[in-house]
This record gives structure tokens, C-alpha cells and sequence, in this order.
């Protein structure tokens, strides 16, 4: 991917990264669509042999053989038997009964977490310059577990087992499920034997944004991540003919109509359907749109399946506006014809020219690429939100990362639009979901991992998570492109990551099996649905206190009830130990929360730490009154020793 | 809605509990799956990520392997999608 590399601090930190040796001793596993073997991201140039401890192979099969995997993409597999249970036999003429990907998802995740860099690389010259994955120097192996019909659970566990015998070291899967308990989902029972094997996963938080309790993959063995927007744009104006230029972004390449007024039409007005505001396939009517730019409302059908529609009924252009789903949200597609993507605000300024002018008439002018815009990141509006919904005391999204507008490595077999009629083939196309943020951090984590081995997953999640920022550098907070305000922790969770404090967090909050297991005895969680977890007969010792405020994660969830007391208090104590990984120090405690209903204390205020990995405890003490249903408090606890800031969200809310 | 309806489970198994008779993990699954369907057979066997497997079975079939020894738990699969 371009530009993220950048926007993350890691082309200016370079010298603070591990040694490529190390890094290359680092196998990041991708659980996706399969891999585009040919793409120039998995070139191996410059790669010595293949970790000693790989245990992974190159399956053969549709146009997929063993030579298709080198140093660089050291392993292939696929898993189709729960798929071709429930569909049928996998049509070989459709899709490729092997590694191979027909798709692109997984060709542009593993090459966003580990992709070897390629100069010149652009989208019709879009995001143009050197691509490199998070990793570039990482070892990636694909596990093809998503076909045309869907991702099945029997799969992917199978995809997980073998990743864990393989001996991958992180594991990337941009797929979720909804909402389950922990023992019915497959990613979570999977990722917990992962985590107990030292590999960190990290996972999707889904798509389902802005609305609240929408995560995927809460499990609290599983790095959670969101997405965010670069400070990188794609302008395409929409100039009407009162005059008025409205912005837009569009990653269409080809013939405009340079300084060509054209007739535009709004397509509810050009459709006997129902719903032909949102150019449904066949809902336009061709003799209304004929030579005309056509405004398309945005939603149930694919953005560019939209633009195909416009194009098929003879369509010259179109404009498509963001509903109230998405607000100022826009995300630029490679359209099949002249085409940009403007926000509802902008929708309805153009709507209320097109209803009111009795021959409106707009152009469209695209501008390229424009990098530096602010502010940056923002959280998209389609990641998802906290609270958790599966256990509202843990904390997620986790972190957030770029996810918006990535420019990425793609499949030779489909075009940049996905669609059947698009003939276009691409080395790299530009895409959007936490699918794109989620291999991000999978590849920061492959770079923590090289230049700290012997960190558990926890702690390196842990890093990432306490050193990541909520504030621009000119002290605002991170903004919610979907509500236009500050976004909170249940948008952004710990924040955005910034990979080079991670190298260095100075404390860390670790877990491992028993944290987990204990956890999973705060949930009440049987004995058999703990084995169902975690693979072992484990029985809850009923002379131990076991609380999810315990559980040692770097983040604080207090969700209260709003009839928890009579006497209109609550008063709730949290746990929490820190491992230091740094330098002796005297790390002192501040609190910040804006709220006048909840009292925080902590206890000690000060942790003292002369060794490595010396451990600290404290707890941290709630006391919240009662407050309508619905409200909610945000703020942070942080440690300091003066150099290092060891911060942590804090997210209340009375349901 | 038919009975004979067959779909996806992942079945858990307590490999703690698997007769001294059986010196394969996969025999003792496979058995416990013959002995409630005769045309079921196992799509997956796993041993890093889970104890068990997964078959396709009827919903009647399903309930009979839940109650046999060592099985803990017989769910049916889920369908992810990708993000």
C-alpha cells in the first residue's frame, strides 16, 4: 500500500525497526479469498530461506501449484469441504479449487500486512509510488477460506488448525461472524489455541458502522480493529449549472467531458420503480437517462454495480449521494463510466437544484490525488461501534487503522470494481473496510514481534493499544466522520496506532491462558462451554472471585445500570497489573474524565519498577452515580515516568 | 424443514475421555459418528484450534451424537463474511 507506510511514521522511523533478519523470521497468516501468486507484492528478491521452524506447504490446484510459492509466500492452502458440503461442488470454470484467488480481498489484505514493495505502483494512476506492505520483509502464508458463496465456520477452524501447526506467528483474518457467544464462534475458539501458541490474531471489527453494539470478533484474545481515513484524497467535483461546485471523490480514469455542461436527471425521476433513486439493476428508464449525468442514491446495491446500471442505460455519468447511513463518509470506486461519490449534505444541495431547475445540467471534474489532507484519520463511518455486546466490561474496538481508500495488491482474474462486465485487470486497486485496517495491524504486530520475540500476544497488543493517539498534533481529538464530532473509544477504542511509540511502551498489560480461563469463569461459562473454548477439562474453583473487571487488559469498560442502586450510587473496582518493559522508573498515574457523575480513583498513584518485567499492580475504583439510560462518560487513565505515557480508555455507559 | 435435512456441525469432543480402545483420536471420532448415521462422514477432523471434528448430519443425528460419550458439545456451523 502507498502512503500509509508514511502516514504511519514508518518510512521516517525506519531506524528504529528490527533488522530485516529478524523481521524475515516473522510468518504473518492471512485467512481470506487465496492469493494472486503473480503479484508483484509477493516477490521474494532480497529473502533468504524459509524460517527453519515453517511447517506450511503450497497446495496444488486450479492453476495453483507448488512453484507458484517462493520465499516470500511461503504457503498456500486452501479449505473448501465445508463449502462444497453446503453448495455443491466447487464449479472449477467460476472459481479456482485452490489457493488462488478469483477475488482480490486476499491478495490485497496479505499484501497490506507483508507485501515485499513495489515501485510504481497506482490505480490508473491513482495513489501512485512505492507500495510496500506493513512487513515488507515478513514471511506470508495464505489460507483460501472465502469463496463466491461465503466463508463457512468448518473452514476457517480448519484454516485456524492448520495455521497453528504451521507455526505462523500472526494471524490475519478480515471476516466476522455477528454476534455469538465465544463457544459457538469459530474465530474466537480458534484464535484462543492461537493465542495460547504465543500468535497474535487480529481481527476485522466489521462494517456495520455508525451503528452502536455493531463489532464483530470481540473475544478479548483477539486484537479488535476499526478503521480509519488517510490524509490522502481523491477529488472529483461535480460543477452545476447554477454555478455551484460540490465535492466529491471518484477513482475514475478515462474520457470525461471536459468543460461539457450535460443534462442530469435524478433517478428516482427516470424509473418506474419504487426504489429507483438507488439505480437498482433494470430500474432505469434508458429513454430519461440517455446522455445524461444521473444522481443515484447510495445503498442496498454495490456503489459500483450503481455506476454499471447508470452505463448500461446509456447513462453519460453519475453522481452518487450518501444517505443519512453514511452521512459525509465518501469512499472513491474506479467507476465504468465518468462517475463521483459526494456526501448527504451535498446530495441534498444538488437534489434541490435538480428538483427545482427545469433543465439542470453538471459536470463532472476529476483532479487526481491529493495528499495532506485534514484532518486525518477520522473514523470511517462503516467501522464499527462498542460498546461490546458480547461482554460490555471489555473494551472494543481495540485500535484503529487505515482502512479507507488503501491502494493494495489485486487478483489478475476480475477488475477494480469486482463487477462480471468489468474488463479492466489491475495490479493494485484501491478499496475500503476494516478488512484493509485489520491486515495493517497485523503486519505492525509481524514488526513488534521481530524486535520483541518473546512478548506475548497480549503484550504486544498491549503496545500497540497504550501508545496509540486520540488527538491530532494540534491537540484536537480525532474526529467521527459519520457524527462530524470528537469520536469516542467505543468508535476508536484505544485509538489510532502509531507503530514506532509500540516499539517502546515502557509498561505493558499481559495475559495469557490462565487470565483467559479465569475470564471465561467470570462469564459463568459452563464446563463445557469453557472446553469448547479453550480444548481442556478446566472447572472454576468456587472458593475464587473471579470478575471481568480483573481481566488485565489495557483499556476500562464500566458499563452500569441505571437501577444498579437505590442509593443512586455504584461503586465498582477495577484490577489491573503492569509488566514492565522498559527502563527502571517511577511511573505516576493521572486520570482524565470528563464527567461530574463519576468519581475515578487509583490506587497507588505511583508504581515503581527497577527490574525487567517486573510486575505492578493497582485498581482503579468507579464511583458512579445514577444517570439516565443511554449516557455516557469517556476519558483515560495514563502512567508516566516522564518519557514513556502508558494510556488507557476509559468508556462508561448506563444502559 | 425437512427431517432428513442434513447440515454442517462442529462437533467437540473431551479428548480426555477417549476409550483406552481406540489409540487414534480420529478412529474414536469417526466411530462416535458411525454409530448415529451410517452415510455421515467426517469433513474435517481438528486437533490444534479444537478436540473434534465436523460432519454433516440431520438434526435428529446431531441430537443422537450429542448424548454419547466424550461428545461436548454438537453446534451447528456458521456462515463469516468478509469485512
Amino acid at each position: 500500500t502507498t502512503r500509509t507506510p508514511e502516514f504511519l511514521g514508518l518510512e521516517k522511523s525506519a531506524d528504529l525497526f528490527p533488522e530485516s533478519d529478524s523481521v524475515s523470521e516473522v510468518i504473518v497468516g492471512v485467512l481470506d479469498t487465496g492469493v494472486w501468486p503473480e503479484s508483484k507484492s509477493f516477490d521474494h528478491t532480497g529473502l533468504g530461506p524459509v524460517p527453519s521452524n515453517w511447517r506450511g506447504e503450497c497446495e496444488f490446484g486450479t492453476n495453483f501449484s507448488s512453484s507458484n510459492c517462493n520465499r516470500k509466500l511461503i504457503g498456500a492452502r486452501y479449505f473448501s469441504r465445508g463449502y462444497e458440503a453446503v453448495l455443491g461442488p466447487i464449479d472449477e470454470s467460476t472459481e479456482s479449487k485452490s489457493p488462488r484467488d478469483d477475488d482480490g480481498h486476499g491478495t490485497h489484505t496479505a499484501s497490506t500486512a507483508a507485501g515485499s514493495a513495489v515501485s510504481g505502483a497506482s490505480l490508473f494512476g491513482y495513489a501512485s509510488g512505492k507500495a510496500r506492505g506493513m512487513a515488507t520483509r515478513a514471511r506470508v502464508a495464505v489460507y483460501k477460506v472465502c469463496w463466491i458463496g461465503g466463508c463457512f465456520s468448518s473452514d476457517i477452524l480448519a484454516a485456524i488448525d492448520k495455521a497453528i501447526g504451521d507455526n505462523v506467528n500472526v494471524l490475519s483474518m478480515s471476516l466476522g461472524g455477528g454476534t455469538s457467544d465465544y463457544y459457538r464462534d469459530s474465530v474466537a475458539i480458534g484464535a484462543f489455541a492461537a493465542a495460547e501458541k504465543g500468535i497474535l490474531v487480529s481481527c476485522s471489527a466489521g462494517n456495520a458502522g455508525p451503528s452502536p453494539y455493531s463489532l464483530s470478533n470481540v473475544a478479548p484474545w483477539i486484537t479488535t480493529v476499526g478503521a480509519g481515513t488517510l490524509d490522502r484524497d481523491f477529488p472529483a467535483y461535480v460543477s452545476l449549472g447554477n454555478g455551484l461546485n460540490i465535492s466529491g471523490v471518484s477513482l475514475y480514469r478515462g474520457d470525461a467531458f471536459p468543460n461539457k455542461m450535460l443534462p442530469f436527471v435524478y433517478a428516482g425521476n427516470a424509473s418506474n420503480a419504487t426504489n429507483g433513486n438507488l439505480c437498482m439493476i433494470d430500474t432505469l428508464i434508458p429513454e430519461k437517462v440517455s446522455g445524461k449525468i444521473v444522481l443515484c442514491d447510495r445503498g442496498v446495491s454495490a456503489r459500483v454495480q450503481k455506476g454499471a446500471v447508470v452505463k448500461a442505460a446509456g447513462g453519460a455519468g453519475m453522481v452518487l449521494a450518501n444517505t443519512a447511513a453514511n452521512g459525509e463518509e465518501l469512499v472513491a470506486d474506479a467507476h465504468l463510466l465518468p462517475a463521483t461519490a459526494v456526501g448527504q449534505k451535498s446530495g441534498d444541495v444538488i437534489k434541490s437544484y435538480l428538483f427545482s431547475d427545469p433543465n439542470p445540467t453538471a459536470t463532472i471534474l476529476f483532479e487526481g490525488t491529493k495528499v495532506g489532507i485534514e484532518p486525518s484519520p477520522v473514523v470511517a463511518a462503516f467501522s464499527s461501534r462498542g460498546p461490546n455486546s458480547i461482554t460490555p466490561e471489555i473494551l472494543k474496538p481495540d485500535v484503529i487503522a487505515p482502512g479507507v481508500n488503501i491502494i493494495a495488491g489485486w487478483s489478475g482474474s476480475l477488475g477494480p470494481t469486482g463487477l462480471s462486465t468489468d474488463m479492466r485487470r489491475v495490479g493494485f486497486n484501491i478499496i475500503s473496510g476494516t478488512s484493509m485496517s485489520c491486515p495493517h495491524v497485523s503486519g505492525l504486530a509481524a514488526l513488534l514481534k521481530a524486535a520483541h520475540p518473546q512478548w506475548s500476544p497480549a503484550a504486544l497488543r498491549s503496545a500497540l493499544m497504550t501508545t496509540a493517539y486520540t488527538q491530532y498534533k494540534n491537540g484536537q481529538s480525532i474526529q467521527d466522520v459519520a457524527s462530524g464530532r470528537p469520536s469516542t473509544p467505543f468508535d476508536h477504542g484505544a485509538g489510532h496506532v502509531d507503530p514506532a511509540a509500540a516499539l517502546n511502551p515502557g509498561l505493558v498489560y499481559d495475559l495469557d491462558v490462565a487470565d483467559y480461563l479465569g475470564f471465561l469463569c467470570a462469564l459463568n461459562y459452563t464446563s463445557a462451554q469453557i472446553n469448547m473454548v479453550a480444548r481442556r477439562n478446566f472447572t472454576c474453583d468456587p472458593a475464587k472471585k473471579y470478575s471481568l473487571t480483573d481481566l488485565n487488559y489495557p483499556s476500562f469498560s464500566v458499563p452500569l445500570q441505571t437501577a444498579q442502586s437505590d442509593s443512586g450510587s455504584t461503586v465498582l473496582k477495577y484490577s489491573r497489573t503492569l509488566t514492565n518493559v522498559g527502563s527502571p522508573g517511577t511511573y505516576k498515574v493521572s486520570v482524565n474524565l470528563k464527567s461530574e457523575a463519576v468519581k475515578v480513583s487509583v490506587e497507588p498513584k505511583s508504581l515503581s519498577f527497577s527490574e525487567l518485567n517486573e510486575k505492578k499492580s493497582y485498581t482503579v475504583t468507579f464511583t458512579a452515580n445514577l444517570m439516565p439510560s443511554n449516557t455516557v462518560s469517556f476519558g483515560h487513565i495514563e502512567w508516566s515516568e516522564g518519557t514513556h505515557v502508558v494510556r488507557s480508555p476509559i468508556a462508561i455507559s448506563w444502559t | 424443514s425437512s427431517p432428513e435435512k442434513k447440515r454442517t456441525y462442529i462437533v467437540h469432543m473431551a479428548k480426555s475421555q477417549m476409550p483406552a480402545s481406540f489409540d487414534d483420536h480420529t478412529r474414536w471420532y469417526d466411530s462416535s459418528l458411525k454409530s448415529v448415521s451410517d452415510s455421515a462422514e467426517l469433513l474435517y477432523t481438528y486437533t490444534n484450534a479444537i478436540h473434534g471434528f465436523s460432519t454433516r448430519l440431520t438434526p435428529e443425528e446431531a441430537e443422537l451424537l450429542g448424548n454419547l460419550p466424550g461428545i461436548v458439545s454438537v453446534l451447528p456451523e456458521l456462515k463469516y463474511e468478509l469485512h
